[in-house]
């Protein structure tokens, strides 16, 4: 859950 | 924990990656991983010893102060004195801060090795998830107090990082790592499924929660490490077989949490 929660972020900033 | 122990929660982390988070990993791999988190898990006790990395030694544990059976993050962590974080939760904090850093955007002032950070990070949440790396700091989290496992003279803390999971590849795996990677990811599956959801999720949506993972450590030391293992005691099936099912549950739940 960890990595998936630190990589997932820069997603969420590219779609935001 | 040991060897098989480091690569068992980081080949269960691998297999719960999302595709971000495995391209990302990829990308932060050493060449010698060849792709493979779990072949380089284990790097962290390597360099342990080495002097560029003295430091790191601290990070791989909590010293609880003797028989207190919970942790408190100031108490067993914060050396306030040098205003360091010198333990195994501090270690995770920061190496989850750096990548997040990094992930946030390229800031120049702050050139983080990541994959350092990536490594460490993947060796800590499992190291916190062994009940004995959140020991007592009196017996070294069980190093001092001498055991026989089975016939074989050692001690307490290495019979945790190292023999349960040895003597259960013997005896149920086949002396096969994979298959025994296996079990426990169908044990996830099939028993702990209710479970995942909670074991993966921190308060106030935070990242990681090592604070948690070492409570959960200390309580499991209290209640199954230390019981029944007094200094010279011989431990054999009673013992094996009522604290296999604790290492590996702490095992999944390291890999669960490091993914």
């Amino acid at each position: 859950a960890i990595l998936n929660h630190i990589f997932a972020s820069k997603t969420r900033i590219a779609q935001a | 924990w040991g060897k098989e122990g480091h690569y068992v929660t980081c080949k269960i982390a691998q297999g719960y990656l999302s595709e971000d988070a495995l391209f990302a990993v990829k990308q932060l791999l050493p060449d010698s991983a060849e792709g493979d988190l779990a072949a380089v898990c284990s790097w962290a006790d390597e360099v342990r010893f080495n002097y560029h990395y003295r430091w790191s030694s601290a990070l791989h544990y909590v010293d609880t102060p003797d028989f207190k059976c919970n942790y408190e993050y100031c108490r067993d962590c914060h050396d306030s004195s040098k205003h360091k974080h010198r333990c195994v939760t501090g270690g995770i904090y920061n190496y989850t801060m750096q990548l997040k850093t990094a992930e946030a955007g390229p800031s120049s002032e702050l050139n983080y090795n990541l994959t350092e950070a990536l490594l460490f990070l993947s060796h800590f949440v499992g190291d916190v998830h062994q009940p004995l790396h959140v020991g007592f700091l009196g017996d070294l989290g069980g190093n001092s107090i001498t055991v026989r496992w089975y016939r074989r003279k050692t001690n307490l803390h290495h019979v945790w990082d190292t023999m349960i999971i040895q003597s259960a590849l013997k005896t149920f795996y086949d002396s096969n790592l994979s298959i025994m990677i296996q079990a426990i990811q169908r044990n996830i599956t099939d028993n702990w499924s209710n479970d995942v959801s909670i074991w993966e999720h921190c308060a106030h949506n935070s990242t990681a929660c090592p604070d948690r993972y070492a409570s959960e450590s200390i309580s499991l030391a209290c209640k199954f490490a230390y019981k029944n293992a007094t200094p010279g005691s011989t431990l054999e099936d009673g013992y094996f077989l009522s604290r296999l099912p604790i290492v590996e549950k702490r095992l999944a739940q390291g890999g669960v949490r490091l993914a």
